[in-house]
């Protein structure tokens, strides 16, 4: 899967 | 940010609140799940870990806050203030039966092999089957209270909103996480029965009760 960098939501 | 996903973090604060002043107020957490609340709990500690090491926003950092402080107090609430009503005999989920599967697809399912990023992934996993608990207590006792039914709208609906902005997002930014875009849908669906229950019976004024 993608790598998300930051998780910005809660 | 938008108005879907401040709406749903709106309504995950309002149930949050609504909860703590249902036990406060009624000095009673009759009907209430404590294994779901340690559920949500460990949901936050484990999501919010990255309160120390990344910084998006005064909000954000303060609602993790809040998130992560209101969900110890729910569980002192119910485990050591008011433990004489809270209603162990209802609450028999195994959490364990949620807790491993979880852990181990956070292992073999994710976007990145690092332990902050498996931790979030876990936790996301939780978070969308740490309801069940709780659902399982209403459908035992056959009943909810009414107020009860109102912090289990609220919760259910937060997380609905959160779809909206996934869709909201992917077509006006590109961005979509497919975990938390899965594991956001399967959390709602289990609300559905308790969607069609809180409709049909809650907003018509009569008492939230279950065919036992």
């Amino acid at each position: 899967l993608q790598v998300i960098s930051e998780h910005d939501e809660l | 940010m938008n108005v879907f996903r401040l709406s749903g973090d709106v309504s995950h604060l309002l149930a949050i609140l609504i909860l703590l002043m249902k036990i406060w107020k009624t000095r009673s957490c009759a009907g209430i799940s404590g294994k779901s609340q340690i559920l949500f709990a460990l949901v936050y500690t484990t999501r919010y870990l990255d309160l120390f090491t990344s910084f998006i926003s005064p909000y954000n950092t303060a609602m993790k806050v809040f998130f992560i402080a209101s969900s110890y107090a729910t569980i002192y609430l119910i485990y050591l203030k008011f433990k004489a009503t809270y209603d162990r005999n209802h609450d028999t989920f195994r959490m364990e039966f949620l807790v491993l599967p979880v852990l181990v697809l956070a292992f073999v399912v994710n976007h990145d092999f690092t332990p902050l990023e498996i931790l979030w992934t876990f936790s996301i996993y939780l978070e969308s089957v740490a309801i069940l608990p709780q659902l399982f207590m209403v459908s035992k006792t056959g009943q909810a209270e009414t107020i009860t039914s109102h912090y289990l709208f609220a919760l259910g609906m937060y997380r609905a909103l959160y779809i909206v902005n996934w869709v909201y997002r992917y077509y006006f930014e590109g961005f979509y996480d497919l975990i938390a875009i899965i594991a956001g849908v399967v959390q709602t669906v289990l609300y559905c029965d308790f969607f069609y229950l809180y409709v049909t019976k809650v907003l018509k004024g009569k008492q939230l009760t279950l065919p036992a």
